[in-house]
């Protein structure tokens, strides 16, 4: 094994969350602006490099 | 790296030195401007292969386990973390961390499975199609789509829009994404720490789709070792996983079942190759 290289073990955080207010239902996290996420990658240390979504759900391709 | 943003479910899988549990707070405090509570939350990894480049929180389990039991909300109180072991491969050990609300704990079933495979000591051809060449002039995108078709990737799911990317000079993601499911992979081709992950989302009912899936995405690297982890609430889906792997000459070394709030069944299964 190599002293140090890049470490390609990932991480993986899940959260789910709930809510009551129906105007949510549809989009719920997915209404987030992207500077949001972009701060909340900022924290990870991370960027986004690529994007694509459908009618269900965002995925976002990250830096690192 | 990838990001995977539902409208009650938020998925982030993260290589390298990142912090990823830091990301918990911010993400809590955004969802509860969406009128939005975090009802539970599930951290995976697998064994470090550079433990000690580790940033903070990430030094150890113990630590990332504290930095999760303060960063979460109390009202998640049931929370269980394990350290899954692989007796013949101690570099693989799967460690898990769980916690939700009591409704989740009360009320949780689902009829989906997360699958997450990670491989090491892949095929060095093949790892060879994850490099780009010097100069090449591209953009990490058109970087990214040419290694998924001489790859194979393209073929795991044809159904799925595949968003792709190419580091410079070698490593590529990509997320598939069909209906509401997602798949993801992440390469790291370099030789002495090459490795690979897949990552997919299905249902219990969908019969063979899971074995025809895993084949295709552990042939596109024929790696050495292999480690499983299936989650599902209520099915013997990890079963069909060595009727996968097997065919492809590697050999199930271990398996370990644990059971965790909000996720239910996880079990961690390690492959080698017969030839090893």
């Amino acid at each position: 094994m190599a002293l140090s290289g890049f470490e390609g073990f990932e991480k993986r955080l899940e959260l789910n969350f709930s809510g009551d207010d129906p105007i949510f239902s549809n989009m719920g996290l997915r209404q987030l602006p992207f500077d949001s996420l972009q701060q909340v990658l900022h924290e990870v240390q991370c960027t986004v490099v690529s994007a694509v979504g459908n009618h269900y759900f965002d995925a976002y391709v990250l830096s690192e | 790296s990838s990001l995977f943003v539902y409208p009650t479910k938020i998925i982030i899988k993260t290589c390298g030195t990142t912090q990823l549990l830091k990301s918990i707070r911010p993400l809590i405090h955004h969802a509860l401007n969406l009128n939005l509570t975090l009802v539970s939350c599930c951290y995976t990894r697998g064994n470090f292969i550079f433990p000690l480049s580790q940033p903070f929180p990430h030094t150890s389990f113990h630590e990332e386990v504290v930095y999760l039991e303060n960063s979460l909300p109390n009202h998640l109180c049931y929370r269980k973390a394990s350290v899954m072991p692989s007796n013949l491969l101690p570099s693989h050990a799967w460690h898990v961390f769980s916690a939700c609300d009591q409704t989740r704990f009360v009320h949780f079933s689902s009829d989906f499975y997360t699958v997450e495979v990670c491989m090491t000591e892949l095929d060095r051809n093949l790892a060879r199609k994850f490099f780009r060449r010097p100069g090449d002039g591209k953009s990490g995108d058109a970087a990214g789509k040419e290694m998924t078709e001489i790859s194979g990737i393209n073929k795991i799911n044809p159904n799925a829009l595949v968003c792709d990317f190419a580091f410079d000079p070698c490593g590529y993601s990509m997320n598939g994404i069909d209906g509401d499911r997602y798949s993801t992979i992440h390469v790291t081709p370099e030789d002495g720490y090459s490795y690979a992950s897949f990552e997919c989302i299905g249902s219990i009912y969908d019969g063979d789709d899971l074995v025809r899936t895993l084949k295709r995405a552990v042939q596109v690297f024929r790696p050495a070792k292999v480690s499983v982890s299936t989650t599902t609430a209520s099915n013997r889906v990890w079963a069909r996983v060595a009727g996968a792997l097997e065919p492809l000459g590697l050999k199930c070394r271990s398996c370990t079942a644990d059971e965790f709030p909000a996720l239910g069944s996880v079990v961690f299964q390690t492959f080698t190759a017969r030839r090893k």
